[in-house]
Formats: C-alpha cells, sequence, structure tokens
C-alpha cells in the first residue's frame, strides 16, 4: 500500500497546477523511492519529468509498485478542497481502484477525505538520454518568465543563444523585434538572484514560447531555474525542489528557417 | 519559418 504523508498540501497543487495545461491523464508511479510522473503532452513535443523523493514526504510508505493512473483535472478539482497550509495524506492500496486523498488542518482539528477513481492508462514510458550540455544557464524563475511572457507578445518563437557575451533571447514578430540578453552576475545578499552560465560550447537554438510560458507555470515552485541546451536536443527546464525533488520539462527544438 | 520538431527522435521507449 502506500502512505505518503506531505506537510506542505500547497506544493502538490503547485505541481500539478503547472503541468496540467501540458499533459491530461498521467500515471504517478510509486514505489520506495517516491512518486514519478512522466507524460508528454499530445503533439510529442514538451515532455514533463517530475520526482517527489521519498524525503520529501514524512511518512512515505510503499511497499510495492503502484501506477496511480489519474486525469489532472480531476485531481486539480480535489486539490481546490485543500487550503494551502493544510497537510496532504495520499493513500492507496495496492491494487487500487482509487486513490484516497486527506487534508489535515494543522492549526485546527479539520479533517477532509477526498477519493478518485483511477484511470487505466496505457502509457509509453520513454528513455531520456544523459546529456552532456553546451550550455547551463541558471537564473531567477521569476526573470525567465517574464522574457517568455514578454516575448510571447511579438512572436511564437524565440531564439536562445549563449556565447561569451551571455545568454541572448531574441524575437521576430509582424510588429518588430526584442532581445534580452543576461549576462553572468552574483547577488551576495540576495543568492536567488543570481544569474550563472556555464558553457562548454556556443549554442543557438529556437523554441515555441507557448510551451516556455506554460512551464514558467512552475515559477512559483523554486527561486531559480536551470536551462540546459546543446545545439539540435531538446532543452531542459528544471525546477528544483527541496529534498532532491525535481520538475523537469523538455521542449523539442523548431527546425530548419 | 522554421518548423516544430518532436521529442520522439530522441527519447526512445524504455
Amino acid at each position: 500500500m502506500l502512505e505518503a504523508r506531505l506537510e506542505q498540501a500547497n506544493l502538490f497543487k503547485k505541481v500539478v497546477d503547472a503541468i496540467k495545461d501540458l499533459v491530461q491523464d498521467c500515471n504517478f508511479d510509486c514505489n520506495d523511492s517516491g512518486i514519478a510522473l512522466q507524460a508528454m503532452d499530445n503533439s510529442h513535443v514538451a515532455l514533463v519529468s517530475m520526482m517527489l523523493r521519498s524525503e520529501s514526504f514524512a511518512p512515505f510508505r510503499c511497499d510495492r509498485n503502484i501506477a496511480l493512473g489519474i486525469n489532472l483535472t480531476s485531481l486539480t478539482k480535489v486539490l481546490k478542497c485543500a487550503q494551502s497550509d493544510d497537510i496532504l495524506t495520499l493513500k492507496a492500496e495496492d491494487a487500487p481502484d482509487v486513490v484516497e486523498l486527506v487534508f489535515e488542518s494543522a492549526e485546527s482539528d479539520r479533517i477532509s477525505e477526498y477519493s478518485i477513481k483511477l484511470m487505466d492508462i496505457d502509457q509509453e514510458h520513454l528513455g531520456i538520454p544523459e546529456t552532456d550540455y553546451g550550455a547551463t544557464i541558471s537564473m531567477p524563475a521569476a526573470e525567465f518568465q517574464r522574457i517568455c511572457r514578454d516575448l510571447i507578445a511579438l512572436s511564437e518563437s524565440v531564439s536562445i543563444e549563449c556565447s561569451k557575451e551571455g545568454v541572448k533571447f531574441a524575437c521576430q514578430g509582424d510588429i518588430g523585434s526584442g532581445a534580452v540578453t543576461l549576462r553572468q552576475h552574483t547577488n551576495v545578499d540576495k543568492p536567488e538572484m543570481n544569474v550563472e552560465i556555464n558553457m562548454s560550447e556556443p549554442v543557438s537554438l529556437t523554441f515555441s514560447l507557448k510551451y516556455l510560458v506554460n512551464f514558467c507555470k512552475a515559477s512559483g515552485l523554486s527561486n531559480q531555474v536551470r536551462l540546459c541546451l546543446s545545439n539540435e536536443v531538446p532543452l531542459l527546464v528544471e525546477y528544483s525542489l527541496a529534498n532532491n525533488s525535481h520538475l523537469r520539462f523538455y521542449l523539442a527544438p523548431k527546425i530548419g528557417d | 519559418a522554421p518548423r516544430q520538431g518532436t521529442l520522439n527522435r530522441f527519447f526512445g521507449k524504455s
């Protein structure tokens, strides 16, 4: 059986909120290392990869591998019933028909119990190859969100170029063009504002802003976001969570010109 | 205009 108690229901709410517009029906794969999710969007352009490690829960118990097939719209409806300060416990039997969600108020004696009917999801599990990226950029998540939201007003696509000069986000549209360049930057007082650029080779790739704006819904989960780029391979956008947990998005580049 | 690629080429089934 599964029993996973999360001190902050809000974390799970934010994760589901960040992915629900990309993917609809997902298996939450539970085993003794934690709860993982991997799902591609319908067009096979973007992939979500979530890992909530067992250390993120207290307690965490999962005796055997359980796949919880859940419709994220249904999950969102139930998670709306949790207050952000509530404690969330996920429970399921070994061969479950439902997943149970228990919300407990830390301050009052209220206990709310919900269940969601599970789905049989025939999910293709993809192997994500280890990649030595040509450029890795860590930057404030809010800054990345701002850039993507600003540029989508002008264009569908953004080119991300990383060179010795820094990282340049540029777009061209019908009304004109826009570009934002960031250089490596260390803020001693506010390290969450740092911009760190590690580059082994110059990279230049073009991506759909629609997807990037979608990924940025995860901005509330982490102060910093990490972008990993190599020429002609999918972009990795990573939000690190506490206890070595993470929410990652992969996006296929646009090709040709 | 550049066309959108997919992930199928990069991530194989495991």
